[in-house]
């Protein structure tokens, strides 16, 4: 996190806000509970409290504005600028302008009006942009679904830095950004997807291309805004070019950015059993069109073809694959199979049926 | 004569990294562009600040993953300084 130089904040905890006009492409009610709930991300961690005022001067002044609005700071049309704030202070200090000519919106369309608002007002709070991929200061815009957003702990630690903690007794916190070459770091689930590698960490993926040396994070939104972040098992299907996500007892079937229509559905249309409520981890075998599922310390086989599971299943793990113990995410890539489990990495053979290598979970980031 | 169309994206493109980094970097609009200057250019002074903050390789080139990030939506206010 960064603070704005020369150090501004508000001298008082209790400040006011005011909604000086609304964009004609949301609802008026849905303009507003997107600002009480932007300003609630702040007040949630600090001492800070909010107060809407109408017709009357407010230490924040949120307006929707056209290119060039008196300020020095112009908008530039659809795109690009979405909107900017200023720093805490008497007259504009404090106030936010959003550009009216974004698409505005209380979903994943266009700009989420709450994830911009909510990083404005960090703006007006005295922070500065942060260099942390993950943080809501982070100046570009990603979205988050914001049933799902979480303050991340970076912008907690610089809001915090500012105002103090907040008054509640158990202290919030927030998600932290998967750093590739951290030896602590553990996966959700792992698929390829057309000659890459995509693990997923939270509402993260770090992207693996094999020909090239650095390893890309982004958020899972940013391909499919749809998928829930905390995916649980991935797999791909080489055949039919998709990959299936799993998280609790539904998966979703995607191919490229596309969600399948009709998805997510029950997983227990691949043939699991009531008893099974989510799935740790899935892998294909392109050769044998065989999927493997591993649940707890079992697994099932499912035939692609006849789009079942096999017989005689589910069968314990460590009848067939030996000590790997529970699988967190597992991926196959040139006949070996990986299986991760907490920070270790297990290479299993699957023609001579044993565990030929153990790495560390991040070996893959040439760290 | 028309201009050829790789002269022309390099025109978008310059146009592209100096008007990103002027917004959001304080990359000073160089009023006396005929004289030469022996420090560092400033573009590539800027632009290896910007691949920093953004944890891009510091190329001080407009890159494809430079140029990517740049045309990213996002919020109005300065990377640096205010």
């Amino acid at each position: 996190y960064m603070f704005t130089p020369g150090n501004p904040k508000w001298k008082r905890n209790n400040l006011t806000y005011r909604i000086l006009n609304y964009t004609p492409k949301m609802r008026q009610a849905d303009v507003d509970e997107a600002v009480r709930k932007a300003l609630s991300v702040w007040s949630n961690v600090t001492p800070l409290t909010f107060q809407k005022v109408e017709d009357k001067e407010a230490d924040i002044m949120i307006s929707f504005a056209y290119r060039d609005h008196r300020d020095n700071s112009p908008f530039d049309g659809p795109n690009g600028q979405l909107a900017h704030a200023f720093q805490p202070g008497d007259n504009i200090g404090g106030d936010v302008h959003l550009d009216e000519e974004e698409a505005w919106t209380k979903d994943g369309r266009g700009y989420n009006l709450f994830i911009v608002l909510a990083h404005e007002l960090g703006h007006s709070l005295g922070l500065s942009h942060s260099d942390d991929p993950g943080a809501l200061m982070f100046p570009n815009y990603s979205y988050t679904d914001p049933n799902e957003f979480l303050l991340p702990q970076d912008d907690i630690n610089g809001i915090q830095a500012i105002y103090g903690r907040s008054n509640a007794a158990v202290q919030p916190t927030g998600p932290t950004t998967p750093q590739a070459c951290d030896p602590n770091l553990t996966f959700d689930a792992i698929t390829t997807l057309r000659g890459e590698i995509f693990f997923f960490k939270g509402r993260y993926m770090l992207r693996k291309h094999p020909a090239r040396a650095e390893t890309e994070l982004n958020f899972i939104s940013l391909f499919w805004p749809k998928l829930p972040s905390g995916i649980q098992a991935a797999y791909e299907n080489v055949e039919r070019d998709e990959i299936l996500l799993f998280k609790e007892d539904k998966y979703w079937v995607v191919r490229g950015y596309d969600i399948v229509p009709g998805y997510p559905k029950p997983i227990y249309r691949l043939g699991f059993p009531k008893t099974v409520k989510r799935v740790n981890a899935a892998y294909s075998d392109e050769s044998t069109g065989k999927t493997y599922f591993f649940v707890a310390d079992r697994y099932w086989r499912y035939d692609e073809k006849k789009k079942s599971m096999d017989r005689g299943y589910p069968r314990k793990i460590i009848a067939d694959f030996g000590r790997i113990g529970r699988v967190d995410a597992a991926f196959q890539k040139d006949g070996y199979v990986y299986f991760f489990h907490e920070r270790t990495q297990y290479q299993f053979d699957p023609r001579a049926k044993r565990i030929v290598g153990k790495m560390n979970s991040i070996s893959w980031f040439n760290c | 004569f028309p201009v050829a169309p790789e002269a022309e994206d390099d025109g978008k493109t310059i146009q592209l990294v100096e008007s990103y980094l002027e917004n959001f970097y304080n990359l000073q609009r160089n009023h006396r562009p005929h004289l030469r200057s022996r420090d560092e250019n400033p573009v590539v002074a800027k632009l290896k600040e910007m691949q920093e903050f953004f944890g891009l390789q510091v190329t001080g080139k407009p890159d494809p993953d430079t140029l990517k990030m740049m045309k990213k939506p996002r919020c109005g206010v300065p990377d640096i300084g205010q």
